[in-house]
């Protein structure tokens, strides 16, 4: 494996996006996951319907929260096709789930991945590198005031309340870290992004990752 | 905002700086480790940051087998 690698260097990766007061990160994380393995494939880097994952996946609760893997799930066993953002517009708050014909176009999975990989990061390293982007969950709570660098404290591992969408790594400096695209808009972090330390499950981001297949 | 709400982003404003500091404390100041400071979410308390951004569960996946090749690129 290359000592550092960026999905981002690829194109391969849509802009960062902003959940707003909607707490659907789950969604985000996963459409995140889904647009780049599509753009990976060969196929235009399209933005997917992060609201249509909320008004439609059943078994989380909308902008009141969900997990990543159930959201996950759902789309595995519906088959459902996930529309252009631009045909199904964020809007920031749960809605009646729209229904779209079958000749319509979308995207939908043919399967995922859903590990825990605590103690095992070298693991999601090839994960990453091999199948795209990985959605993970993490714990957040300190991240409210983060400005940048490398997080390498004031978080805990199984206290998950968070997901976001790991691109890449570097571990060409002294301290590795994985690089992480967040949903809370540009103006957040680096540039939206979050540096986390590597190897040592920092907030948790080992506990639960998932990588999709389209 | 009202009164009410401008005293509670002043309070909150307030806590954080106090968070900030010893979120810092640790810091080297080198721009390698974290930094922590004032940003779009200073303004509100912990309780609602969580309420609002933080509404993620967990799901209970299994652990990872070591077995699982991870040298191609099709899914184990």
């Amino acid at each position: 494996l290359p000592a550092k690698f960026d999905w981002r260097d690829k194109k391969v990766i849509t802009q960062v996006r902003n959940q707003e007061t909607c707490g659907g990160c789950w969604a985000f994380s996963i459409v995140g996951a889904i647009e780049s393995v599509y753009a990976i494939k060969g196929n235009v880097l399209e933005e997917f319907s992060v609201q249509q994952v909320i008004d439609c996946s059943y078994n989380n609760v909308g902008c009141q929260g969900g997990s990543t893997v159930a959201a996950l799930s759902w789309l595995n066993q519906t088959h459902v096709k996930l529309v252009k953002d631009s045909e199904y517009l964020f809007k920031a708050e749960t809605g009646l789930c729209h229904y779209f014909s079958r000749s319509d176009f979308g995207v939908s999975i043919i399967d995922y991945a859903a590990y825990d990989l605590s103690g095992q990061e070298d693991k999601m390293m090839k994960m990453l590198f091999h199948w795209g982007p990985l959605a993970v969950i993490v714990d957040a709570v300190s991240w409210q005031d983060y400005l940048g660098g490398i997080i390498q404290h004031h978080c805990s591992s199984g206290e998950a309340n968070h997901a976001v969408l790991i691109t890449g790594y570097d571990t060409t400096g002294s301290i590795p870290y994985w690089i992480v695209r967040n949903s809370w808009g540009r103006t957040w972090g680096i540039d939206g992004y979050a540096h986390i330390k590597m190897g040592s499950n920092i907030c948790g981001i080992a506990d639960e990752v998932s990588a999709v297949f389209v | 905002p009202g009164e009410g709400e401008g005293k509670k982003k002043e309070a909150a404003l307030r806590e954080s700086i106090k968070r900030i500091n010893n979120l810092n404390s640790l810091s080297s100041g080198d721009n390698i480790t974290a930094f922590y400071g004032i940003n779009q979410f200073s303004h509100l308390f912990p309780e609602e940051f969580r309420a609002i951004y933080l509404q993620c569960r967990a799901f209970k996946v299994p652990k990872y087998n070591r077995e699982v090749s991870l040298e191609g690129t099709e899914k184990p």
